[in-house]
């Protein structure tokens, strides 16, 4: 059974690429079979493994815009042996305005659960995640049509509090008018400052209010973290002692160990 | 003669409302007058400043949707005497959806530089700053046709120098079909971490590219700067010793002086 799940939020800068990148490659590492979907046009993830995105390169916008599927327009993530990674492309900034014109309004929040059916139907993953730029407009809409399980990287800063209100009544919308199956599985803490009593407090607030959705592991600002991705590559292969890497690598061993508990 | 300028990038979290906010309080504990536009659904900028932004507020949304005069939807910034916000509310986030279905097409990007027009006819401003959210959509779009210029604030950390391209083919998207006058007028470099190369290679890397745009004061990462929202304040008042402060109220000065070389 695939477990698919949405990384999404709003607030921009808050560790929904990285969180993206480092959970899918710790699992890969482990020897779990993971697709990552990228739909943010900016393409940060696609950069991460080291993809090609530039403007007319196969990607997620093929996939939403003309139909294309999931595994023609994916690539493998050189350096894993079962990681794989639907790029996102410049094109993709216009996908909004494109798919009013040439899609059914009723159609266009499920063409990413409907090309991932398809995907699914004959290729055997553990694990799906889905990058999603930092709104609230169709493609973010796509990918929580698509999952029942939506994980919402919070970083521990003053700022990073105020969006998640709006974030959960646009999860709230989605499961109510286009997926009942739909819910935040997951809240990971990121970019924790232990030089200051900001970070501290986002911690208490963040578990007072979501209590055990709250992975344990909180992920620590890490200078390796930010400087993994000039390098083509996770955190995980390019510093693996760092306590960021170890930190992904707990979050991640969570995360599967939730699942079996159910 | 009112400048106005609007900070724009749709990467995440790069600094975008920690700039205008303590741009705007700097120039503003210098005696200017100073107007801070939060076109943010997040209302982060409405935040900083101590601003009540709940759902059915007076901001940016009434103006732009409903044709209210900016005087009557802002409001006065406590602690200053010459600082004021038009604060961005929850419902803004729908502006870009209900823009398509209430104005015309050639309408929808002038509807803030009309306002602003208006409300400079009779009120003296000495800066206006434009705090955009983390997309290139309807608000960005309104912004950017509004004003004769744009600072980019870009994170001096990897994902950041991807976003840019996209950035500046938007800019002159809009500088082509809406607003000739629009020039990228000023690039600052944010959230500098000294103990890490990555930084340094960033700095490099802009100033190779945007030269003389590139202002000379860098924004170092610091605590304070992060901390200052949470007490509803400015790091400028809340910590004005700190090197956070001190960058900005270069940074403004800076600012301030290229006007006069014009
Ligand atoms: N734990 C960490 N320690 C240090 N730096 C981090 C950490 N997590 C993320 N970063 C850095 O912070 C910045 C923001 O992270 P990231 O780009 O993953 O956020 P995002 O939510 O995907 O942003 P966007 O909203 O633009 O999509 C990046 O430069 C990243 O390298
Ligand atoms: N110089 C700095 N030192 C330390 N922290 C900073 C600095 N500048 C900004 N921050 C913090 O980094 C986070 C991102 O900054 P900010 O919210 O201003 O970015 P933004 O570009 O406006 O984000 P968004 O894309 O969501 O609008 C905030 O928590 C802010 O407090
Ligand atoms: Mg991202
Ligand atoms: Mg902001």
């Amino acid at each position: 059974q695939t477990r698919i799940i949405t990384i999404a939020n709003q607030k921009g800068g808050v560790g929904k690429t990285t969180s993206a990148v480092n959970l899918a490659a710790s699992m890969a590492l482990a020897g779990l079979n993971v697709l990552v979907i990228d739909l943010d046009p900016q393409g940060n993830a696609s950069t991460a493994f080291g993809i090609d995105h530039y403007e007319d390169a196969s990607g997620s916008f093929d996939v939403l815009l003309d139909g294309e599927a999931i595994a023609d327009m994916m690539s493998a993530a050189e350096g894993f042996d079962s990681l794989w990674v639907l790029p996102a492309t410049l094109d993709l900034a216009g996908a909004d305005i494109e798919l009013i014109s040439t899609v059914a309004e009723a159609e266009r929040p499920f063409l990413l659960k409907a090309a991932l059916a398809d995907f699914l139907a004959d290729h055997e993953m553990d694990y799906v995640f889905i990058d999603c730029p930092p709104s609230l407009g169709m493609l973010t809409i796509n990918a929580l049509a698509a999952v029942k399980e939506v994980l919402i990287p919070i970083q521990c800063e003053f700022y990073a509090l105020e969006g998640v209100q709006q974030l959960l009544r646009t999860i709230e919308f989605a499961k109510e008018r286009l997926n009942p199956d739909l819910e935040v599985s997951t809240i990971l803490l990121t970019m924790y400052n232990s030089t200051t009593n900001l970070s501290a407090s986002v911690v208490e607030e963040v578990r007072g209010y979501f209590g055990k959705k709250v992975l344990e592991t909180v992920i620590p600002r890490s200078i390796y973290v930010a400087e993994a991705p000039s390098f083509g590559q996770s955190v995980m292969t390019y510093d693996p002692g760092s306590t960021g890497a170890v930190a992904y690598l707990a979050a991640a061993r969570e995360i599967t160990e939730r699942k079996q508990k159910g």
